[in-house]
């Protein structure tokens, strides 16, 4: 699976996530990925690209409940994410995300996650496994 | 805060010991598809346009389970699947159940953009796509050596895979999912 968030600098955001799915699924399987609110989402809040077992990630919405937990709760990017994150069994998910305040979250619960990112002011990163 | 992008090519039980042969491929495609994005949005690309074109460029590296590349169902076949949504506007589009798209990402963008609807699927998002007239390849373009070895190793230990999942010995079968996906 590989997937892309962004906001631009007129605040708009987007998501975008594309896959060959599970290895060995059954013909017809449908995962996360083109379910809007499991393994995509985005709002004016928040842009959410989520990876790893469909089927974990569909039963927890978890794209969309990132969104929720910043819009009814408050949190800010980061602390949503990791708390969406760590509902989903082990092993299971991980995810990009930005907001509209261009926070990014890269998390995951996996034992890596090959991820990029990059802000205007000039931070970057690349990499798989946890620093 | 300006523009910001994020990117990944899958999570996983990815081991420390991959191979610099396994690695650097992919780390080469993250790094250049971050580039393109960051130059996109210095450019003022939208946001919907950038994180289209970053997933175009990882669905057409072939290192990556997405497109060119993507992992084999029971039958050996790929069914690929991709959805895109617009923040501000809460458009989105989704497909699933493609054999001859080169980019699902772009197909996704139509749905969203050329039809009523949010989702296509399979035989109806196919007919769409001709119909779009976007790239198509038989579907054999889209199966790697490297994919056909992790099916027989998936059906040999006689479960499904999520990105990266390393070899093991055969499983007795379990009475979880982890059989069928």
């Amino acid at each position: 699976t590989v997937g892309c968030v962004a906001i631009d600098s007129s605040g708009n955001l987007a998501t975008a996530t594309s896959t060959g799915g599970l290895v060995n699924k059954m013909a017809g399987r449908i995962g996360d990925t083109p379910i809007i609110g499991a393994g995509t989402y985005a709002n004016p809040l928040c842009a959410v690209s989520a990876t790893g077992k469909g089927e974990s990630i569909i039963r927890h919405t978890v794209a969309r409940d990132v969104a929720v937990l910043m819009e009814h709760r408050g949190l800010p990017l980061k602390e949503a994410a990791a708390r969406v994150v760590a509902d989903v069994p082990r092993g299971d998910v991980g995810l990009v995300a930005v907001s509209a305040a261009g926070e990014v979250s890269m998390v995951y619960n996996t034992a890596g996650m090959f991820r990029a990112c990059a802000t205007e002011d000039g931070y970057s990163e690349v990499g798989i496994w946890p620093e | 805060m300006g523009w910001a992008i994020a990117l990944h090519g899958g999570a996983g039980d990815i081991p420390r010991s991959l191979p610099p042969e396994r690695r650097e491929p992919r780390m080469a495609t993250l790094r250049r598809s971050l580039d393109l994005a960051v130059a996109a949005l210095q450019a003022g690309r939208t946001a919907l346009d950038v994180v289209e074109l970053v997933v175009r460029e990882l669905e057409n590296c072939p290192h990556f389970n997405a497109g060119k590349g993507s992992v084999l169902t029971s039958d050996g076949t790929v069914e690929m699947e991709a959805s895109i949504m617009d923040g501000n506007t809460m458009s989105c589009g989704a497909v699933s159940g493609l054999s001859t798209v080169v980019n699902a990402i772009s197909l996704s963008r139509l749905v969203m953009e050329k039809t009523p609807h949010i989702y296509l699927g399979f035989h109806g998002a196919e007919a769409f796509a001709r119909d779009q007239g976007v790239e198509t390849r038989d579907p054999s373009h889209f199966i790697t050596d490297e994919n056909i070895e992790r099916l027989r190793q998936a059906k040999q230990a006689n479960r499904v895979q999520i990105d990266y999942t390393q070899p093991m010995k055969a499983q007795p079968p379990t009475d979880d999912n982890s059989r069928i996906g």
